[in-house]
Order: C-alpha cells, then sequence, then structure tokens
C-alpha cells in the first residue's frame, strides 16, 4: 500500500492511497483502501490520515476516522496517531502504520509494525525514515 | 508552516535488499508532491501526484508492483478524498489500469458516486478513455515469487506481509 495526506497554500487537505491488496487474497476481496474513513479521511476542519497495514483490522476500528476524532477531541497529530494504532492493536490485534497532518501543517508517521517507509516535505525540507525511530532530513 | 505533504509505503515487512529501494521511492513521490505545492497546486494534485509515482515504482504494492491474489491475478483498490467539501472517490477490484488512484479521482469528479467496483471500474476507465494495460505489465519478479511461496497449505501470507509488532 502506497498513500498520502497533504495541506496546500490555501488550507485545503487532501488523501490519496492505493494498493494491491493483501498476498494471495481471494479473488474479489477488498480492503479498507477504497472504504472512506478506512483506508483514508480528509476534512479541512480537523485533518487528513492515510493507512496502511492488515486491511481487515483497519476496517474493523475504521482507523482514518478514529484518529481523526481523537484530534478532534484535541490530541495532537502524534497522540492521536498513537491512540488509534493502539486501539487496533488492543482491539482486533491488527498492524498497521498512518501517516497524519492537521489543518496548521503539523504532521506525525506512526506504526505498529517494525518497518514502514515514510517521507515528508516542508519549509524547504525532506524529512523521511523507514524503521521505528529513524528521522532523516535533508534540504530541498 | 504550510505547504507541506507526507507520503508512506507499505507498513510490514520489508526486506533489507528492498528498503534503500522503498526509502528512495518515498523520497521521490514527496519531492514532487512539493514541487506542486510550492508552485501553487492543490493538495488534490501533490497527493494524485505522489500516489501516481509509487504506483509506477514496481518496489511497491500498489500499481505495478502489486501483491497477487490466490489465482496469481492483479486487483487494485484506491481511494482520494478532498477535505474541502468532503468528496471522495474510490474504485476496488480493478484489473488492468496502471494508475488506479487517477481512476479514483475520475470517479470523485465525474461520477455522484462514492466507488466503483471490479468490472464497473473497468468499463468507467475505459468510458473516461484511461488505456487499460497488460496484467504483465503490472506483475514482477518478486510479485510472483511471494505468490508462489505463499500458496503452500501452511503458508501465512499476513504474517509475510505484515511481518511482526514493532
Amino acid at each position: 500500500t502506497v498513500g498520502a495526506v497533504a495541506v496546500d497554500g490555501e488550507g485545503n487537505i487532501s488523501c490519496a492511497t492505493s494498493t494491491g491488496g493483501m498476498l494471495n487474497k481471494m479473488e474479489g476481496r477488498v480492503g479498507d483502501t477504497p472504504c472512506i474513513g478506512s483506508g483514508g479521511y480528509a476534512d479541512n476542519n480537523i485533518g487528513a490520515v492515510s493507512t496502511t497495514g492488515h486491511g481487515e483490522a483497519i476496517m474493523k476500528v475504521t482507523l482514518a476516522r478514529l484518529i481523526l476524532f481523537h484530534m478532534e477531541q484535541g490530541q495532537s497529530v502524534e497522540a492521536a496517531s498513537d491512540l488509534g494504532l493502539a486501539y487496533m492493536r488492543s482491539r482486533v490485534h491488527g498492524l498497521g502504520g498512518v501517516v497524519t497532518v492537521d489543518p496548521r501543517g503539523h504532521w506525525a508517521v506512526r506504526f505498529s509494525s517494525r518497518q514502514m517507509s515514510w517521507a515528508a516535505a516542508q519549509k524547504d525540507t525532506l524529512h523521511y525514515g523507514l524503521y521505528t525511530g529513524e528521522h532523516y532530513t535533508q534540504s530541498i | 508552516m504550510l505547504p507541506v505533504v507526507v507520503v508512506h509505503g507499505g507498513a510490514g515487512q520489508i526486506p533489507k535488499e528492498r528498503s534503500e529501494m522503498s526509502t528512495a521511492g518515498v523520497c521521490r513521490a514527496a519531492r514532487a508532491a512539493y514541487s506542486i505545492l510550492q508552485g501553487g497546486g492543490s493538495s488534490m494534485d501533490a497527493v494524485v501526484e505522489a500516489v501516481s509515482l509509487l504506483e509506477n515504482d514496481p518496489s511497491f504494492n500498489a500499481g505495478c508492483g502489486s501483491v497477487l491474489n490466490v489465482k496469481g491475478e492483479v486487483e487494485m483498490d484506491a481511494i482520494v478524498m478532498d477535505g474541502k467539501m468532503l468528496r471522495s472517490g474510490a474504485v476496488s477490484a480493478v484489473r488492468n489500469i496502471a494508475n488506479p488512484v487517477q481512476l479514483a479521482r475520475l470517479v470523485m469528479d465525474k461520477t455522484s458516486h462514492a466507488c466503483l467496483t471490479a468490472e464497473g471500474a473497468n468499463q468507467f476507465a475505459s468510458a473516461m478513455g484511461v488505456p487499460s494495460v497488460p496484467q504483465e505489465s503490472l506483475i514482477t519478479e518478486y510479485s510472483q515469487m511471494r505468490w508462489k511461496k505463499n500458496l503452500t497449505p501452511d503458508a501465512d501470507p499476513v504474517e509475510c506481509q505484515m511481518g511482526k509488532m514493532g
């Protein structure tokens, strides 16, 4: 799965997610990605999330919208992302990863698996990583 | 703080020999999306460009490089959502399309539906002039190897794809 979230100069927020799905899935199996609120969600008033991971688990907790609910209650992008992933892990034992952004441009990359490739661009700086805890930067 | 774009690949098992390609791919996509934003482009243009680049990159499970279903075929899903009007478009179980995310955007822009699936999505694609591509162009040696490896009765495709907890 691949995805992106963005806030443009006018403050409009969007998300996009795309996937080939799960390895050796049954023919016709559809995962979380095309399900609004699970594979992705965007609202100018709250923020945007794009998700990846075990699709059946992500759908059960509607992970993208769940994270934005936490942000509506005042949680930061980091805390909301961690709360959503922790709920998915404790409630349905699912692993996954998310990229999250809010209307002011605060962003977070969180994942409960060991790896997720990610990159972010803001203020002419490129941020990127792969393993838990990695965060490299270089100038754009 | 604006503009900003954040891009991800898959969460789960990324073999060491593929980690560099994976990181390079997301960095390339983030740079391309960011230059769209810096040029005054919309956040929708930016995220569709980033995801299209990753769909075209065989290192990622989307578009070219998608994992195979149990029959060894490629069925893909994609979604876009615009936060201004809460508009959204998605496709599911679509075949023979190079960039499902661009088709999802057409569903958002050209139909009153939220999602089109399987044969309906493919008919919509041809009605929109989106070219179909041979399935072989979406299949890589790596995806075929993983498919074969997980056909044995004792295989665990979820564990193979997701790996262990971080």
